[in-house]
């Protein structure tokens, strides 16, 4: 474990502890019995969140994280798949299910066919892998999976007119989690020998590329103080 | 399992 990886796991658990203290305030405002000004707002506008980046995350991590009781690597590493996986099918949950939270999800703005994402990820995995076992292609699968798995966020955040501060909070440590990982993965190739993941590091590369425009976006309304907009 | 085909990232 390095610092750089540690960054990134603990940016990772930040971005998914955003999204349900967005869920969270999403549940708690429909309670009250006069809407606040707040609430109406966060119950008119769609959240804002993509429920096919969601649904994409939890297959990701269910096909990353098939080893958890077979290879035991530590207790943090057990721990946070744990997280990692009750988390996201817990927030695919909450948006397809919940009474309330559902009703912010915007499924007509959130249109992207996450399915021809999947497909091309599959055969990708089945050809280019480091073995052709059914854990590795699928542990490949997940690489590929997770590089693309944004593409529904952001598409629906350049549909979204006002982004909240959360939802854009959460895109933006998504997106730092993976840089992190790369400075993680050149810490590692120099300090260990025979440490080389060409797959790894090119799809991380490929993630952290995909969230450049969003970034730029980011630090520039972060710059001159204004409301985050991509542009459509 | 050798640390080499286990996957210790997340």
């Amino acid at each position: 474990m390095n610092i750089f990886r540690l960054a990134g796991d603990m940016t990772h658990l930040m971005s998914v502890l955003v999204l349900l203290l967005k869920i969270h305030t999403i549940k708690s405002c429909a309670g009250k019995s006069y809407p606040c000004s707040l609430c109406f707002i966060l119950l008119e506008s769609s959240s804002g969140i993509s429920l096919k980046t969601q649904e994409l995350y939890a297959l990701v991590f269910a096909t990353r994280y098939l080893d958890i009781f077979t290879d035991f690597i530590s207790v943090y590493n057990t721990i946070m798949k744990l997280i990692f996986l009750g988390s996201s099918f817990s927030i695919v949950w909450y948006i397809r299910r919940h009474k309330i939270v559902r009703r912010s999800y915007d499924k007509d703005q959130d249109t992207f066919r996450h399915f021809f994402l999947v497909l091309p990820c599959l055969l990708l995995a089945l050809i280019i892998n480091e073995k052709f076992t059914f854990k590795e292609v699928l542990w490949t699968f997940s690489l590929y999976l997770e590089a693309v798995a944004i593409l529904p966020q952001l598409i629906l955040l350049q549909r979204t007119r006002n982004i909240d501060n959360l939802t854009g909070q959460y895109v933006f440590l998504l997106g730092a989690y993976r840089a992190l990982y790369i400075l993680n993965w050149i810490y590692r190739y120099f300090t260990e020998p025979h440490y080389v993941h060409w797959i790894t590091w090119i799809s991380g590369l490929v993630q952290t590329l995909l969230y450049a425009d969003f970034f730029y976006y980011y630090f520039s309304s972060l710059k001159n103080n204004v409301k985050l907009k991509l542009p459509a | 399992t050798d640390q080499e085909s286990a996957h210790d990232e997340l």
